[in-house]
């Protein structure tokens, strides 16, 4: 149950040694750990989450949906056009973002579009896991998205 | 906090954190219990937002999360080295992994009943999270924010809607990454990606767009819309050429960890497979796309007839 071309094996074997599923308290009922479950029957009920995103707005949560740009499993063109679906209130230009790399220059980290409460962002070059591929971009698109900070 | 939880000893650690964490089991609904790994922040715990990252599927766990991604932790390919990951949300954040459905990773059922769905996993989530703040009293009332990936895109804003309504929990927004929003939006786009990226070529494309789109259409053509057999095939290609022709398909630029396996499906080598599984990662097969219907063909045919 693991997915297509990714590895991590490392993860598998580390979890299920004895002495990790005591230190992390991990109950004797408990299955053996896998990345993605075997197990579980699982019915999906919904083909879109537009009623969902219209109530958080309309509640006035803040919401970021962010797409590593090469992942095709989650591609970042649907998103957008699902964001843009939303019709959310004061649409900013779509517009680069920057991040300071380990050598000390400012790099494009992707790009963004803002409105009121949401805010659709791109991180350049990441594929599907976006604090693996691509650490530091994503970091700084976290705290600016926690702390309220502009792209 | 609950002593019973602190993780006092993490086998294979190569630093010492400077923060606490925690790990241990939160109450869903009725006879499901959740496992959770709570780190608290490396900067200002008492103070810094808290924030629940949940992995997608669904099925899949959140502890990949942890060690892979976001988390404080890397595994080493010793699997036995714990170091330290530079770039851990926790540092501004108190981050709560939490895997769910039960019988995701450590979580369980004690009547071992391990259906779920949609509506099901987010009330399991959100009980889980009220005995989150019953056993973490101290972080009632703190900035909240529920965050995840993939199909992550279901599970955060369905929990949202929960939550928001909920007055004990002090819920901010949430985060959404490479997440399925929309199951139509997210497949018609793919083909628009495909081409663009080089995938296909010219002739390939002009095909689909004659089989699949009405004349003189203009704007987004809807694909997935199309009841033409021969557009239907088509896209047939498409998923074929995303999902099994050696492509990294979550990250096109990335090689396929392991090396490409196998270019054709063999259906006794791939049955044992589509049966333990009825998820893909996010979602192998979407509901109702040209290859979910394959897979169900070939579910209904003996091993060993078809290649």
């Amino acid at each position: 149950a693991s997915p297509p071309c990714t590895g991590d094996l490392q993860v598998i074997k580390y979890l299920n040694r004895p002495d990790v599923r005591e230190a992390l308290h991990i109950s004797e009922q408990a299955l053996e750990w896998t990345m993605c479950s075997s197990v579980l029957k699982y019915k999906r009920q919904y083909t879109t989450m537009m009623p969902q995103y219209q109530a958080a707005l309309e509640k006035k949560l803040r919401i970021l949906v962010y797409n590593g740009d090469v992942d095709m499993a989650c591609n970042f063109l649907g998103d957008e056009w699902f964001v843009d679906s939303l019709k959310p209130e004061n649409p900013q230009e779509r517009s680069p973002w920057y991040y300071t790399a380990a050598d000390g220059t400012k790099q494009n980290a992707g790009f963004f579009k803002a409105f009121d409460q949401i805010t659709f962002v791109t991180i350049r070059g990441s594929g599907h896991m976006v604090p693996t591929d691509k650490p530091k971009p994503g970091l700084d698109m976290f705290v600016n998205f926690i702390q309220n900070k502009p792209f | 906090a609950p002593e019973a939880d602190l993780i006092t000893n993490l086998p294979g650690l190569s630093f010492q954190p400077n923060f606490k964490q925690f790990s241990g089991y939160l109450s869903g609904v009725e006879t499901r219990r959740l496992h959770y790994w709570f780190v608290e922040s490396s900067s200002n715990p008492s103070r810094d937002p808290l924030v629940l990252w949940l992995n997608g599927g669904p099925g899949c766990s959140s502890l990949l999360g942890l060690l892979t991604e976001n988390g404080p932790f890397q595994v080493k390919e010793d699997a036995e080295t714990v170091i330290q990951n530079p770039f851990s949300w926790n540092q501004v954040a108190n981050m709560i992994f939490l895997e769910s459905p039960a019988g995701v990773g450590f979580s369980f059922d004690t009547a071992k009943n391990y259906t779920s769905s949609d509506d099901d996993a987010a009330l399991n989530n959100y009980y889980a999270l009220k005995d989150f703040f019953r056993k973490f009293p101290e972080y009632a009332g703190r900035d909240f924010y529920i965050t995840g990936e993939s199909y992550g895109g279901i599970y955060v804003p369905t929990l949202s809607n929960l939550v928001m309504k909920d007055p004990d929990m002090n819920l901010k927004g949430f985060a959404v990454g490479n997440g399925l929003s929309d199951d139509k939006m997210n497949d018609n786009s793919l083909v628009y990606f495909v081409y663009y990226h080089g995938l296909i070529g010219d002739k390939e494309w002009f095909g689909l767009l004659d089989a699949c789109c009405p004349k003189n259409f203009s704007g987004i053509c809807d694909f997935q819309g199309s009841e033409d057999l021969k557009c239907r095939q088509k896209l047939i290609g498409i998923q074929m050429l995303v999902w099994n022709s050696g492509l990294n398909v979550y990250n096109l630029y990335k090689e396929c960890y392991g090396g490409v396996k196998d270019l054709t499906l063999h259906f006794d080598k791939t049955r044992g497979k589509f049966q333990s599984s009825n998820f893909g990662w996010p979602f192998m097969f979407l509901k109702n796309s040209p290859v979910s219907q394959r897979r169900e063909k070939f579910l209904s045919m003996l091993p060993g007839s078809v290649d």
